[in-house]
């Protein structure tokens, strides 16, 4: 079972997840414990990286224009910090005296905390990916508003050459997002509505080019061809959004689960 | 990238530790 929403974060996260879980059961079932041995040099190597996501996630907040981004990074950033400080602390008190419990709880502590930190600081990230992906297909949806006022073939060879790159951008990134996901529902849900926009691109060119020979000609059925624009517009659109829902979702259908 | 790349050297080390110090436990289980 996935616990991590994409594969990017899960290669990131598992090993170090992983190995905090095994520690908190010997930690458990070991009550006391071994002699600790000297944990002073991997501590300084977690510090050293800590230093340098920090110095690296502040860069990228003050460069982002994503607010929602601003926002949420500083306390992972934070956390991640604060968590590195449990880890000194532990390791100068197992120096100290290797059987120290408390030293022991402050190491698996921070450890945990270097894990959540982390695991909200790529989230954050994450999400403000996710957010650029959603722009443009809101960008797509912005275009096929003005559908409507596409009446003569030189608006539809306009129309056709601006749509064209917008809707291959957003089918790039869609289907590299879908590609990253860890869960199926997702992806198939992305996959399915993703091949509808495709299916559907075609039929709206051709729909709008019924409506405009029809009204050019000045004969009957303008009205007819008319509703079929706007149900193939409203059908893209539908997908779009669709697009955009699932982007947006985290959590796990419990469903597949059973 | 940066930030995946910062991540994961963040995970890397955190792993090590948290193995050294549960080495030392698992002898004792």
């Amino acid at each position: 079972m996935p616990v991590f929403h994409t594969k990017t974060i899960e290669s990131i996260l598992e090993p170090v997840a992983q190995q905090v879980s095994r520690l908190v059961i010997l930690h458990e079932e070991a009550e006391d414990g071994n002699a600790m041995p000297d944990l002073a040099r991997p501590v300084q190597v977690v510090k050293m990286a800590v230093d340098n996501l920090v110095k690296v996630g502040y860069d990228t907040v003050n460069v982002s224009e994503d607010q929602i981004l601003k926002q949420d990074m500083p306390p992972a950033l934070q956390r991640v910090e604060e968590a590195s400080f449990l880890l000194l602390d532990a390791s100068d008190m197992l120096r100290a005296d290797p059987y120290s419990a408390p030293a022991r709880k402050k190491l698996i502590e921070g450890s945990r905390g270097i894990l959540q930190g982390t695991s909200a600081l790529l989230l954050a990230f994450d999400e403000s990916e996710v957010r650029k992906i959603i722009r443009i297909c809101k960008s797509v949806l912005e275009y096929l508003a003005i559908t409507e006022v596409v009446d003569c073939m030189e608006d539809l060879v306009k129309f056709v050459k601006n749509l064209s790159p917008v809707l291959t951008k957003m089918a790039k990134e869609v289907d590299l997002r879908e590609k990253e996901l860890t869960h199926q529902v997702h992806r198939e849900m992305l996959v399915r509505s993703l091949e509808e926009v495709k299916a559907l691109t075609p039929v709206l060119i051709s729909a709008v080019k019924i409506f405009v020979s029809t009204k050019s000609q000045g004969a009957g059925g303008v009205k007819e061809s008319q509703g079929n624009r706007d149900f193939v517009v409203r059908k893209l659109c539908d997908e779009i959004n669709e697009i955009i829902r699932v982007l947006q979702l985290t959590t796990y259908d419990e469903d597949e689960w059973e | 990238e940066q930030i995946l790349e910062a991540a994961r050297s963040i995970a890397a080390a955190t792993a090590a530790l948290v193995k050294a110090a549960g080495t030392a436990q698992k002898e004792l289980v």
